[in-house]
């Protein structure tokens, strides 16, 4: 039996908002320690990595490892039927073929249940190495948003360039070129306004514009974001999850031929 | 031009 049920709704509907762009299917793996998905998008270009810890659900119940393959869209839509600030709990039988989503109101006065069929997907599953990354920048997350969007007016990619000056994103193209430089804050009323850049050695990457465009669609789930870089590896985009878990984007660079 | 590498480029099947 597995039950999950989590009063705060409203974060499964900002997560699966967050995924369903990139990806068209994933599996949930759900444990005793919680739900972890991850999965690649048809490209193999990027991989998102997201994990629900047990304890931020207010029930958590897994008695045995549980794989549940879902049609992303299909779960998307029925997750829309549920109002903001809904009580959401998933149910699945073991070995079942099926899961149940429940919402109740947080009156109680009106409860309603979706069942949708599960899916057998064979999906590679990456080991991602722990990394001591080279530069670390935590910035407002509808900041990084905004700059990915207004620089995508410029061209397919953005350079991500990290100093100690600061962190600098351009992009250039057939209308001319922009430039973004971020310095780090000196002091700000609110934790989450401040751009904090850690780093080891100065890092530029490539990226292409449309995965970072498709990573911001996270952005109402944390009002930071980070940005972890290292020279030809990939991009960690990473947002958390209220206080119950957190995603991650790991983005493949572009590379001079 | 730069060309686009893929992720499992990167990481390694498990």
């Amino acid at each position: 039996m597995f039950e999950a049920r989590l009063v705060q709704g409203s974060l499964l509907k900002k997560v699966l908002d967050a995924i369903k762009e990139l990806l068209n299917e994933a599996s949930w793996d759900c444990a005793d320690s919680g739900i972890q998905l991850q999965a690649m998008d048809n490209s193999h270009v990027s991989l998102v990595s997201v994990n629900l810890r047990a304890e931020g659900f207010d029930k958590y119940r897994c008695d045995r490892n549980l794989i549940m393959g879902m049609d992303l869209t299909s779960m998307s839509k029925i997750l829309k039927c549920a109002a903001n600030d809904d009580i959401i709990t998933m149910k699945a039988q073991d070995n079942a073929d099926t899961v149940t989503f429940i919402f109740e109101s947080p009156s109680q006065e009106k409860v309603s249940d979706y069942e949708m069929k599960l899916m057998n997907l064979d999906q590679d599953h990456l080991g991602i190495p722990e990394t001591d990354y080279a530069c670390v920048i935590k910035l407002p997350s509808g900041e990084f948003a905004r700059i990915c969007r207004d620089l995508s007016n410029f061209g397919e990619s953005i350079v991500i360039a990290c100093s100690k000056e600061g962190v600098k994103f351009s992009a250039a193209g057939d209308i001319g070129t922009g430039n973004i430089k971020l310095a780090q804050t000196s002091s700000v009323d609110k934790e989450e306004e401040a751009v904090i850049i850690e780093m080891q050695e100065p890092v530029t990457l490539t990226f292409a514009c449309r995965y970072l465009n498709m990573f911001t669609k996270a952005t109402p789930l944390s009002p930071q974001v980070s940005l972890s870089m290292s020279p030809d590896v990939p991009l960690v985009v990473e947002y958390s999850i209220g206080d119950i878990g957190q995603i991650q984007y790991f983005l493949a660079p572009k590379i001079d031929d | 031009k730069a060309s686009q590498m893929r992720i499992d480029s990167y990481f390694t099947s498990i």
